[in-house]
């Protein structure tokens, strides 16, 4: 029971870090996007 | 186009993230896991465990914060798309149509460049403007086009003693260039019109292969100032300035050889009757010209003008005698 307890532990921080790393792309690009048009508008 | 609706955060990937968006006191966890039927490792290894429960609301924080970002950033970008909007339609430049194209564009590629990411992602790009070089490359496109459309070449016999690569047609040049092509001895000549750079027309000047005492006067674009109607008339083939500019040239003949978008003005041939290039140059091919009566009426037309014309005795007078001469010349 503990080491399911451990293991759902583990396996939600992995989740949640992928979600972490998915979302520090999508604001990258979104940055990106957010430059390109203030150049352009420049 | 909101962004904001388009930019869906969670990504289904948090499936219950109000347990772990923020930082919760550990017997809040605590019940957390036992919801998820779960129970916490309280008596074997509580310092892993409270380690991992660390962790885990330190990148929820995180995540958190990271969405907080996400949506003000997309905000912006609404708020910098709305602005540009505005701009746009306030100051419609000449060249509007080139934008949307290339807004077009730029939603077709750009997707294509990002197809690694995430729909929200590609959305984003594809609507992010088009890059200033894409704008210029589009009109510049079209003016190659245009000026390669309007390509038209003149055969001039010279002198054999005349070497300069000049063709008097009626235009103010000025040379810019000269450089010797593999293909022919004789170097070539680049002009620029006097009018330029408003005015795009460009001319080279080349003596031909074939025959040394032909220069050949390539053409490229139309010129836009008033003197145009010199140029279709030096086109036309019986151009007075050309025929009395190049000494010993005599243009006996003029055929519009329309082969592609190159015009060949030959004025080098021998003579041909004289209706052909007027009827082609005035009618352009229309089918009228086979008729006996257009034709007459043609010879009358050009035959009533030359009459008229004060100064084409004169012209035609030197163009004959410069012929005999040359001819004298070529005989001894």
């Amino acid at each position: 029971v503990n080491d399911k307890a451990a293991d759902g532990l583990v396996e939600e921080l992995n989740r949640v870090s992928a979600e972490n790393k998915k979302l520090t792309e999508m604001l990258t690009v979104m940055c990106e996007n957010y430059n390109a048009l203030q150049n352009h508008l420049a | 186009m909101e962004y904001t609706s388009l930019v869906d955060t969670s990504l289904d990937l948090n499936s219950n993230p109000s347990h772990f968006l923020s930082l919760v006191p550990k017997q809040e966890v605590q019940s957390n896991f036992i919801e998820l039927g779960l129970k916490m490792p309280t008596h074997v290894n509580d310092k892993a465990a409270d380690g991992l429960v660390e962790e885990l609301n330190r990148v929820s924080a995180e995540n958190k914060k990271l969405t907080e970002m996400l949506t003000v950033m997309c905000e912006n970008y609404n708020a910098l798309q709305n602005h540009l909007a505005d701009y746009m339609s306030k100051n419609p430049a000449p060249s509007d149509s080139n934008n949307n194209n290339n807004n077009n564009n730029s939603r077709k590629r750009k997707p294509e460049t990002l197809t690694n990411n995430n729909n929200i992602i590609e959305r984003g790009n594809s609507e992010s403007s088009s890059s200033d070089e894409d704008s210029c490359k589009k009109p510049r496109q079209q003016d190659q086009q245009h000026i390669k459309a309007k390509i038209s070449r003149v055969c001039v016999r010279t002198e054999a003693s005349d070497t300069g690569l000049l063709v008097k047609d009626g235009y103010q040049w000025r040379k810019y260039g000269q450089k010797v092509t593999r293909d022919n001895p004789s170097p070539r000549a680049y002009f620029k019109c006097s009018h330029a750079p408003s005015c795009p027309v460009k001319k080279k000047v080349q003596r031909s292969v074939e025959d040394q005492s032909i220069l050949v006067a390539t053409y490229e674009g139309e010129h836009n100032h008033p003197n145009q109607s010199k140029q279709e008339q030096a086109n036309s083939g019986l151009s007075r300035t050309v025929a009395t500019a190049t000494l010993g040239s005599v243009p006996c003949s003029a055929s519009l050889g329309s082969s592609g978008p190159t015009i060949t003005l030959d004025l080098t041939n021998p003579p041909k009757p004289p209706t052909n290039p007027s009827e082609e140059a005035k009618v352009g091919g229309n089918r009228r010209v086979d008729t006996p009566e257009f034709q007459q009426f043609l010879v009358d037309q050009m035959a009533s003008s030359l009459t008229k014309d004060p100064s084409f005795k004169a012209a035609l007078a030197a163009a004959i005698s410069g012929r005999i001469v040359q001819q004298n010349q070529s005989q001894k």
